[in-house]
């Protein structure tokens, strides 16, 4: 019997190096599977109470062996919760301390629920900033009739440049690569719509008649002297105007844009190519190099860049007021039979107007005063409004309503001109944008046929196709 | 003539045209290479050419006054607020121009379609001085058929004219050419 004693207590011991196999292969036992002592274990500061209780007999050891690989997993399940044990052991052991240790534990949570609340804020917001709505409005556009001028607008766009910027060295653009159809002798109107504020202004640079010009000598000789038929160019001081207005990259860099497409070349439009031949397919001297260029080869035009440097350099008063560049121009016309003079290029001026404007639809619909015939195109808009064109209307009955309605439209385009030479302009326009009129227009359409003549009197139109 | 739409990142849209008149204007052409225009062709004087109707006497030539023009940059907003569909439109063609930029805005705002289809339909052109119905090569033969059947003398032409756009709803920006032009470009910034 003290044998017995004895070997239990050198196997307790033996449990208890740290070298012996058996305490490699024993393995925590959970408490719940023990029975209960009847006098407390004794281990190192009450770890090895976790660690071992070993079994005695070799056959419990197999199976527990199994049995505790089993337990092994549950005890890191259970591991992750604290175990009722280890706590109880703690608050045994701790007595007082064991309710601070409770509040430390709401603590923890409490942090950790918070860090976690701000990281995920966190996280949410970056991803906001990188696959959300821009905050900052980055988007543009620019469309014109030549895709280098295009490029050129987009890249002044990204230059931080304004809109309007933007417009000015787009359309100088299109004087070098599409001179047939725009230029620094020609004119135009430009029409700026700020969103934000919905302020509109209309700068008007149309070339205006010379101070000389009698309507006999176009009568007798429009066709034999074309410098008859040159008005006062409005382009570089309606975009000098339009830049002083908007502009926000210095006037000599927007004009250096347009400079280097001149300088650095650009590859022939199809359209250009295609006038070039002339109408008559006859090549007119005054292309440059003296024969029509091939579509897509490269053209260079550095006296169109030298121009727009000077331009660049001294602003509209190089074109205006009496300088070389005036000079050229007044005797180039003059030499064809014109009548234009310095006089009249220094008389010039842009018109900074505000554009008509026409409900349709819910929206509202922006155009250009006369001489131009903004209200004839919001006239027709009224006019079409009250037919409820719908998509259950068919098509060929809209087209049947749409000629009608352009019919009158035109013919009241017709009636307009310059409003500072005539004041009975500006009745016909408050005409032309009143619905009233419009419904009563509307009333003289037939459904099914064309009018036999026309509803208003028609008189003679601008008509060649620009 | 030549057409300049652009919507900005500055929340400004921009819509300009110019012109020399005719393809070369003039046809003058001065030592430093700028082309002079022919603009006084835009006004009416009596007996311009055989069968013309009468001359506008609202558009008769006179010193420092400026002709009719067809120049028509266009810019479409929300009647009220700041949501919604705005638009720049620009056309060539002279008074097809009108008759362009009209059925481009009812396709878009009545008929509720995207700005390629609008530009991409085909349109008509009523010319007053022949009374001939100009339509391009877009329509069909049934449509003339029926515009013929409603007493319309109808002629078909290749091109009427070209309407570019830029439309912009919200914050979704695209500008469009008119699929007409060969070299006409659209580009937007993303």
């Amino acid at each position: 019997m003290a044998a017995e004693n004895e070997a239990s207590q050198e196997s307790a011991l033996g449990a208890y190096s740290p070298v012996d196999y058996m305490s490699i292969t024993s393995f925590p036992r959970l408490p719940e599977d023990e029975p209960t002592p009847a006098a407390p274990l004794r281990g190192r500061k009450g770890e090895e109470s976790l660690i071992n209780p070993v079994k005695t007999d070799s056959s419990s050891y197999l199976i527990g062996k199994t049995d505790l690989r089993t337990r092994s997993w549950k005890y890191k399940l259970e591991s992750s919760k604290p175990s009722p044990s280890f706590e109880t052991c703690r608050r045994q052991d701790s007595g007082v301390g064991a309710e601070c240790s409770c509040r430390q534990d709401g603590l923890t949570v409490i942090v950790t629920a918070c860090l976690t609340f701000a990281t995920g804020v966190t996280v949410a917001l970056i991803m906001q900033i990188y696959f959300g709505d821009p905050q900052i409005f980055h988007q543009g556009a620019v469309v014109t009739d030549a895709a280098r001028c295009t490029s050129l607008g987009i890249e002044v766009l990204s230059k931080q440049g304004s809109s309007v910027d933007a417009a000015v060295a787009a359309s100088l653009c299109l004087g070098i690569v599409a001179p047939h159809s725009s230029g620094l002798g020609g004119g135009g109107v430009m029409l700026v719509h700020d969103i934000r504020r919905n302020k509109s202004h209309l700068i008007d640079f149309r070339e205006s008649a010379p101070g000389a010009l009698r309507e006999e000598a176009l009568q007798r000789s429009w066709e034999t002297k074309p410098g008859l038929l040159v008005g006062v160019p409005g382009m570089v001081k309606g975009l000098h105007e339009a830049h002083q207005l908007y502009g926000r990259l210095p006037w000599s860099q927007v004009l250096a844009f347009a400079a280097a497409v001149a300088q650095d070349g650009f590859n022939v439009t199809h359209d250009l190519g295609q006038w070039g031949l002339g109408v008559e397919g006859k090549p007119k001297p005054f292309l440059p190099m003296g024969h029509p260029p091939l579509p897509g080869s490269l053209l260079r035009r550095p006296d169109l860049a030298a121009v727009l440097e000077v331009l660049g350099t001294y602003g509209p008063a190089a074109f205006y007021a009496g300088g070389n560049l005036t000079l050229e121009m007044v005797a180039e016309a003059q030499h064809a039979g014109g009548v234009i003079t310095e006089e009249d290029f220094s008389n010039y001026s842009a018109l900074l107007e505000k554009p008509v404007c026409g409900v349709y639809r819910g929206h509202l619909v922006l155009s250009p005063r006369p001489p131009h015939t903004g209200p004839a195109l919001i006239s027709a808009l009224n006019i079409l409004e009250g037919f409820n064109l719908t998509s259950l209307v068919s098509r060929e009955q809209a087209l049947h309503w749409v000629a009608e309605t352009l019919k009158i439209a035109l013919a009241l385009a017709s009636r307009l001109g310059d409003p500072i030479y005539d004041s009975t302009i500006t009745e016909s326009m408050d005409d032309m944008l009143s619905k009233v009129e419009a419904a009563y227009f509307r009333g003289q359409i037939n459904d099914s046929q064309t009018a036999p003549v026309p509803l208003l009197p028609i008189y003679e139109l601008n008509g060649a196709p620009t | 003539a030549a057409q300049v739409l652009i919507m900005g990142p500055d929340d400004f849209i921009v819509a300009m045209v110019s012109s020399l008149n005719r393809p070369f204007g003039s046809g003058l052409i001065t030592p430093s290479g700028i082309l002079l225009n022919s603009q006084m062709l835009d006004f009416s004087w009596p007996n311009r050419t055989a069968n013309h109707p009468a001359p506008s006497l609202e558009n008769s030539v006179q010193p420092g006054k400026r002709p009719l023009s067809f120049l028509l940059p266009t810019v479409v907003r929300p009647a009220e607020g700041l949501c919604g569909t705005y638009l720049a439109l620009g056309a060539n063609g002279a008074a097809r121009g009108l008759s362009g930029l009209t059925q481009v805005l009812l396709n878009v705002l009545t008929l509720n379609r995207n700005l390629s289809d609008s530009l991409a339909r085909g349109r008509l052109h009523p010319d007053l001085q022949t009374n001939l119905l100009q339509v391009d090569s877009e329509f069909t033969e049934e449509e003339i058929e029926f515009l013929e059947a409603r007493g319309h003398h109808v002629e078909k032409v290749d091109v009427l004219s070209w309407v570019h756009g830029s439309r912009r709803t919200n914050n979704f920006i695209i500008g469009v050419k008119d699929p007409r032009s060969p070299d006409a470009a659209g580009a937007t910034i993303l």
